[in-house]
């Protein structure tokens, strides 16, 4: 079983 | 005032196919430098960064910096309205409600205008550090395109591990399972049927098919593709678009439980 991470997880909003 | 000029709409034309499955909405900066999309999918889990330079277009005038909110549903609906041939320009006024797009006939016997709203957006801006990744691939974009949609058939994920030797694609589901190596090209006859892989250190991810078969909408504008990956961080997709730019995906890696 495999889950999606998301963006955020690794980029930060500015 | 903002206006913007390709003497050929194939190129902005690709550009929406490019885009269109991954996103409805996006807000266009436009600068003296050109301009820049930067949008995620609605699931957070994809962005698309575009890049159009200012000194790629046949004509380009902004006299500031404008954030233009656009459907891409109704933009793609436009471009499909132009022919290839046709050249395109984009003109606002400051503060604008609208965008306007002219397509002009080569014989210049045709001229259509098509006036489109903008749309207030909220937006939503990510900073991408500078990362030095542990693989970079350079393949044929159709041959990508081509494994992408390959082996969709057998899983909703595509594993990627790249190492010295090669490159190799898996996908596994219920019915069986599928894996395409392609090793780094000895001596390629054109350079953009070459298979180059620069490695400091090995990669194995996965992906889900369905956003890497939205990323290779772009084959089209360019015959190769560059993959950026590392351990455990999204994968880079990026496109050249001949002199004037190019287009990013990002893309969140799946991980195991």
């Amino acid at each position: 079983q495999t889950n999606q991470i998301h963006l955020q997880e690794y980029y930060y909003h500015i | 005032m903002f206006e913007a000029r390709l003497a050929q709409s194939a190129i902005l034309k690709k550009v929406l196919e490019a885009v269109k499955d991954l996103l409805t909405e996006a807000t266009f900066e436009c600068s003296d430098s050109g301009i820049q999309v930067q949008a995620m999918d609605n699931a957070h889990v994809s962005l698309v960064s575009l890049n159009l330079r200012s000194d790629g277009f046949d004509k380009y005038r902004c006299d500031r910096n404008l954030s233009m909110g656009m459907n891409i549903g109704t933009m793609t609906k436009i471009l499909r309205c132009a022919s290839s041939e046709d050249t395109v320009t984009l003109r606002a006024w400051d503060n604008p409600d609208n965008i306007i797009f002219i397509f002009e006939s080569q014989n210049k016997e045709k001229l259509s205008e098509y006036e489109m709203k903008l749309i207030n957006m909220d937006q939503e801006h990510l900073g991408i550090p500078e990362t030095v990744y542990s693989c970079v691939v350079k393949m044929p974009s159709q041959e990508f395109a081509r494994i992408c949609k390959d082996l969709s058939q057998f899983g909703e994920a595509i594993t990627i591990a790249c190492s010295k030797e090669g490159i190799k694609f898996t996908a596994a589901g219920d019915y069986g399972n599928a894996n395409i190596k392609l090793a780094q090209t000895a001596e390629a006859d054109k350079e953009e049927e070459a298979v180059i892989i620069d490695m400091q250190e090995p990669v194995k991810l996965t992906f889900a098919c369905r956003y890497l078969n939205s990323f290779v909408k772009a084959t089209p504008l360019c015959a190769q593709v560059k993959l950026s990956m590392s351990g455990d961080v999204p994968l880079v997709c990026e496109y050249q678009i001949g002199d004037i730019g190019h287009i990013r995906y990002y893309l969140a890696p799946k991980i195991d439980d």
